[in-house]
């Protein structure tokens, strides 16, 4: 394709990407530099500032199987499972942003609609966790739109196993920053990531392939021309493609544990439709 | 598959956010 057709899907991209995603990266990074004056965000770092960040958290019940007395030894275990609980219907919520962001990547709704069902299903957990990196530094994360700074000594904190969520995400996302990609970059990314013509069970695999190989080639333009010192870069962003599975594929597992092990865990039904038989 | 998965579907068939979540 010529160049110019390349810039304009790149453009097209980031206007979707601003539309759908409301904490861009331009502003989570000026929340975590203090550049946002009084508006910084509420730190939660022990139990007690978890109770009092809680009304920041935008929650909206999931409804638990039965509803036990709470005694002063699981007062503790409920606010972790409220918390999971707030977590998940934030995920869910991210879960429609980015497929409105899959819909407005040229090509994806004249997919056959299976293929879009599954793209989906195993693209947005990379996706998320790829979009949560922006909003982490070495020492903790924002959650609940910017609003809470979490720290990360405080996630570590918590009882097995949701002590072991977040670490991995940690890891990845100090890592992956050292890229130093910008929304724009970021917005063709997260389409390469959608368009993985491998995930299982797809139907049509070559339309999916055409797709990608043409935003791959807007993405390694755009990072030409706006990352010109940075060598290699396409190739280590791409390397990180592989990364992300493993992730996804640990933190499945890890919900899958959750689900066994906490009676009062429930499922949020979007969540539970993606990761049903999912690796 | 559809058939597995009718919130993402739902959410694929719909223009704007239709889908309590």
């Amino acid at each position: 394709p010529e160049a110019a057709d390349l810039r304009a899907l790149s453009r097209h991209l980031y206007e979707a990407y601003l539309k759908y995603f409301p904490l861009t990266k331009a502003k989570a990074r000026a929340i975590l530099s203090g550049k946002t004056g009084d508006n910084a965000p509420f730190v939660i770092h022990d139990m007690k500032s978890l109770m009092e960040g809680e009304q920041f958290i935008n929650c909206k019940q999931i409804p638990t199987q039965e509803h036990q007395p709470q005694t002063s030894c699981n007062i503790l275990d409920a606010v972790e499972l409220r918390f999971f609980h707030s977590c998940q219907s934030r995920s869910a919520e991210a879960v429609r942003e980015v497929t409105e962001f899959a819909k407005s990547i040229p090509g994806f709704i004249n997919l056959d609609l299976n293929d879009q069902v599954t793209l989906l299903k195993y693209g947005v957990i990379e996706v998320l966790i790829i979009m949560m990196a922006p909003l982490m530094n070495k020492d903790g994360t924002l959650i609940a739109y910017g609003q809470i700074f979490m720290t990360r000594e405080f996630l570590k904190s918590l009882r097995k196993p949701f002590c072991q969520m977040m670490e991995p995400k940690f890891e990845f996302s100090v890592k992956f920053n050292t890229l130093e990609l910008d929304d724009s970059d970021m917005a063709l990314f997260l389409a390469v990531i959608i368009l993985s013509g491998d995930r299982p069970g797809l139907l049509n695999v070559k339309p999916i392939e055409q797709l990608q190989e043409t935003v791959l080639h807007a993405l390694e333009l755009q990072l030409k021309l706006n990352h010109p010192d940075s060598l290699q870069l396409f190739a280590k962003l791409l390397q990180k493609m592989t990364d992300l599975r493993q992730i996804v594929t640990d933190h499945v597992h890890l919900i899958q544990l959750l689900k066994k092990t906490e009676v009062d865990m429930c499922l949020h039904p979007l969540l539970q439709e993606i990761m049903k038989d999912l690796y | 598959l559809k058939e597995k998965h009718k919130i993402l579907h739902q959410l694929l068939q719909n223009s704007t956010s239709p889908v309590d979540l």
